[in-house]
């Protein structure tokens, strides 16, 4: 242990265990999160290569390789609670998105909550043992927040019971959705319903996209990597062109909006359903921007006490940088931050299971509020942890400039949050709404 | 805040909108503003957002209205406010945030610890302010020499903080193989491990690189 570091631990005013469990919420939480995380350390099986170390097809190979084990994992821990998955994941793969992430985060979630009965028999199963590899294709070329302007069609056509799915333009090729590219057989896309010659707005289609045992792109269907990226080195994100594919009727996700087989279209119970999914999302990047900062906030600090450099009064020994008022500046407002974001992350959390429940209930009275707060709140953390990443990074001189540092990694892990599921500017004027409204 | 205008009692989170139209509406010299702000008690300070938050939103629906007057489309007045409106959100958000912390600390029972997270507390909220003092100066707020007193006290708080900070970061409980850093790990032994991860870049892999045969050696028979 280096003693610099020994002295700084035995300085502390308070009980680093007990603030742990207040960071966790509960000691219960903190004694099975540690469980989780010794389970992952313990296994050889996951023993890795330094991602660093290793081109991007190679990368991307160990992430599936990964991955895969994961899964395997999973079943035989019987870790079924989507809180100890995602923490499993989160922990179990690193810092990295993973292919098959859109599958546990976005597939299976969605076919639990938009598909009827006997899609769940016919889609479920299938999914649940990876017979079937599912994405979520929202976003496209030229559209991404504002969904109303997707331009993907589906149109129905009473003749053959069937859907016709279409990527009219360039513009509306779907892009960016992890997984797509090279892992999934299967993609829920969203596209604008048309039927009977009425546009019904969006609506989401399941694509058979591979043939499910060669893996080979069906036809009609063009499917490729979008390439390189600042990061996400680990997946494949995707594009994907649909050119007239036709689907069955059943393959649209009924459990709410429906269309007969005649084509009358089935309006859903209320529109706002579909708001659950994007706050829950966003409340959870909160607390991603909360262990962003945290994460940057351990390595600069702890390096800053280690390293010693320059010198206060002439002829003293070099004192550690952390000692430089300029240096605590710099990193105690974002390790104030990093607090400050994880508590905003436990209410959120805590807010949108109680607001959930009464949703359930069909009281929507509080989902306008929580809407407006959870994009506001995605946006001011992500756009204020983007910056203290950087600032730790700087605080660690050129050793922040090498990979060996792990910063980089967490800032082009991290940026991303600024512009998907919700470009920042755009929650900003969702709250203004709200603001203005009320 | 239009509900507000009208009258109407807010619930919720934005309930302060209503707090300060019902404020706004009643006949007081703005100097009776509260700049007396008590710069080391919290709740103080989570005031002070508020209103910084109310007056925000005031001003981007103020800037929607002169934009209506000028026979804009809603549209175009909500697009040429913009600017304004993402501001008010991010106050809102600010004072969420402070709001939230504070109410944490009611929570927290540990003395040792209650006193280590209000000093995070304090200087995230002052940080913040020094960070908008433009905001809260022309809000009237606050007050020039305050302004300057935050600073001051700032740097009083980064010296308290000092002792405990390894200890605050130890308490995110990072496994060294999730934190996949060098200069991060919690036995503090940077350097020997610095060199022992470059030795492992495939780079080193030979002790000459195959670049050198193929290019740098023909060079300088060409030279």
């Amino acid at each position: 242990m280096n003693p610099d570091i020994t002295k700084e631990r035995n300085n502390a005013t308070f009980d680093v265990e007990k603030l742990t469990h207040i960071l966790d919420g509960a000691p219960e939480i903190t004694k099975r999160r540690r469980e989780i995380e010794s389970l992952v350390l313990s296994d050889p099986d996951f023993k890795e290569e330094d991602p660093n170390f290793l081109s991007r097809s190679e990368r991307y190979d160990q992430a599936v390789r990964k991955s895969a084990q994961m899964i395997l994992k999973l079943r035989e821990y019987g870790i079924a609670d989507p809180e100890e998955i995602y923490c499993y994941k989160n922990y179990r793969l690193s810092n990295f998105i993973k292919p098959l992430d859109l599958h546990l985060g976005m597939f299976l979630p969605t076919l639990l909550n938009q598909a009827t009965p006997e899609q769940m028999d016919r889609f479920f199963m299938p999914a649940w043992n990876l017979e079937i590899i599912g994405t979520y294709a929202q976003t496209e070329m030229g559209h991404g927040t504002h969904l109303r302007g997707l331009e993907t069609t589906s149109t129905y056509d009473p003749a053959t019971q069937e859907f016709v799915l279409n990527s009219p333009t360039v513009s509306s090729i779907k892009w960016w959705p992890g997984g797509l590219g090279k892992t999934s057989n299967h993609a829920i896309v969203l596209a604008q319903l048309y039927s009977q010659g009425n546009c019904r707005g969006l609506h989401a289609f399941i694509v058979p996209i591979r043939d499910m045992s060669t893996h080979v792109p069906l036809p009609g269907i063009v499917v490729g990597d979008i390439g390189p990226k600042f990061g996400f080195s680990e997946v494949d994100n995707g594009f994907l062109r649909l050119e007239n594919v036709r689907i069955p009727r059943e393959n649209m996700l009924m459990k709410y909006a429906k269309v007969e087989p005649d084509g009358t279209y089935v309006k859903p119970p209320s529109a706002k359903l579909t708001y659950g999914t994007m706050v829950f999302i966003r409340s959870m990047i909160v607390g991603k921007s909360a262990e962003a900062v945290a994460k940057s906030c351990t390595i600069a600090i702890r390096y800053s006490v280690v390293r010693h450099q320059s010198e206060l009064r002439p002829g003293e020994p070099e004192p550690q940088i952390l000692d430089y008022q300029a240096q605590q500046y710099k990193l105690f407002p974002l390790l104030a931050m990093a607090y400050a974001f994880t508590f905003v992350g436990q209410y959120m959390k805590e807010t949108y299971q109680r607001i959930s429940g009464d949703i359930s209930q069909g009281d929507f009275s509080e989902m306008p509020e929580l809407h407006a707060l959870s994009a506001g709140l995605k946006a001011f953390t992500t756009w204020a942890a983007n910056s203290a990443i950087e600032v730790c990074r700087m605080s660690c001189g050129g050793h922040g400039y090498s990979c060996s540092s792990g910063l980089p990694d967490i800032y082009v892990e991290f940026t991303p949050t600024c512009t998907y599921e919700g470009e920042n500017t755009v929650m900003m004027l969702q709250t203004a709404r709200y603001l203005v409204k009320s | 805040y239009r509900q507000a205008k009208d009258g109407q009692q807010l619930s919720g989170i934005v309930s302060y909108l209503s707090e300060a139209e019902h404020r706004r509406v009643q006949p007081q010299p703005v100097a009776a503003r509260p700049t007396v702000v008590d710069i080391n008690d919290l709740s103080s300070l989570v005031e002070v957002y508020k209103l910084r938050a109310a007056i925000l939103v005031e001003l981007a629906n103020k800037s929607i209205q002169q934009e209506l007057q000028q026979r804009k489309s809603q549209e175009d007045a909500w697009n040429n406010s913009a600017i304004d409106l993402v501001r008010a959100s991010d106050a809102h958000c600010h004072y969420v945030v402070v709001k939230l912390f504070t109410d944490k600390l009611g929570k927290t029972s540990d003395t040792a610890i209650h006193s280590v997270l209000s000093t995070l507390a304090l200087l995230y909220a002052l940080n913040g302010i020094k960070q908008n003092s433009g905001d809260f100066l022309q809000a009237g707020l606050l007050s020039g020499p305050q302004v300057l007193q935050i600073s001051v006290r700032i740097k009083e708080l980064l010296s308290l903080l000092r002792p405990n900070a390894v200890a605050l970061v130890d308490a995110f409980d990072f496994q060294d193989k999730r934190l996949n850093s060098v200069l991060g790990r919690y036995d503090g032994n940077v350097y020997e491990n610095l060199f022992e991860w470059a030795r492992c870049s495939p780079l080193n892999s030979t002790e000459v690189h195959e670049s050198f045969h193929k290019y740098l050696k023909p060079l300088r028979s060409k030279l």
